[in-house]
């Protein structure tokens, strides 16, 4: 689980 | 960041809030759904264990712990602190009619069949329906305090905002994901009929009942 994108949405 | 990304935010915090001070300012949790709250919690839990895993900047790990913190603190009120005025008769949706499918579908249909991926999944299905007991709760009583409604209202147009967020991102960057963007979609359209009440009956200064 690496993508950034989503883990910068709350 | 874009400024529906921003607002949606904010939205979404201002619900938080408004529910948490609702229920310390009256000593009271009357008419909240205590399911629905732990449904959150239990959302916010399983999607910002990347808490652990990765840093994205100050703004994303602070907004997460508040997130989570006050998810928390909300359902501390519910069940201990004011556990006596929690509404349980009329809090009766059965969760686990929403917990067991989502997490089939979480375990189904994700990006990559890893744990960290199958709670994020899980957690965004999850999120999609946590209204409904709520909701549930007041189609039973037929009626919520105004309190209540603008706490619906701010929690149903974070996620239409994440909605325009998305188009935005699509457009400019060229991202999507499709599994937040069906979530996200499923979950505005469970506060339609919502949005409709509110903005025709509370708006024009009138208490949210519903129809015998």
């Amino acid at each position: 689980s690496g993508d950034p994108v989503r883990h910068d949405e709350l | 960041m874009n400024v529906f990304r921003l607002t949606g935010d904010l939205s979404h915090l201002a619900a938080i809030i408004i529910l948490l001070l609702k229920i310390w300012k009256s000593r009271s949790c009357a008419g909240i759904s205590g399911k629905s709250q732990i449904l959150f919690a239990l959302v916010f839990t399983t999607r910002y264990l990347d808490l652990l895993t990765s840093f994205i900047s100050l703004y994303n790990t602070s907004m997460k712990i508040i997130y989570v913190g006050c998810a928390y603190a909300t359902v501390y009120l519910i069940y201990a602190k004011f556990r006596a005025t929690y509404d349980g008769n009329h809090d009766t949706f059965r969760v686990e009619f929403l917990v067991v499918p989502v997490g089939g579908l979480a375990f189904l249909v994700n990006h990559d069949f890893s744990p960290l991926e199958i709670l994020w999944t899980f957690s965004i299905y999850l999120e999609s329906v946590a209204i409904l007991p709520q909701l549930f709760m007041i189609s039973k009583t037929g009626e919520a305090e105004t309190i209540t409604t603008h706490y619906l209202f701010c929690l149903g147009v974070y996620r239409a905002l994440y909605l325009f967020n998305w188009i935005w991102r699509f457009y400019f960057e060229g991202f999507f994901d499709m599994i937040a963007i069906v979530a996200g979609v499923v979950q505005t359209i469970l506060y339609c009929d919502f949005f409709y009440l509110y903005i025709t009956k509370v708006l024009k200064g009138k208490k949210l009942s519903l129809p015998a």
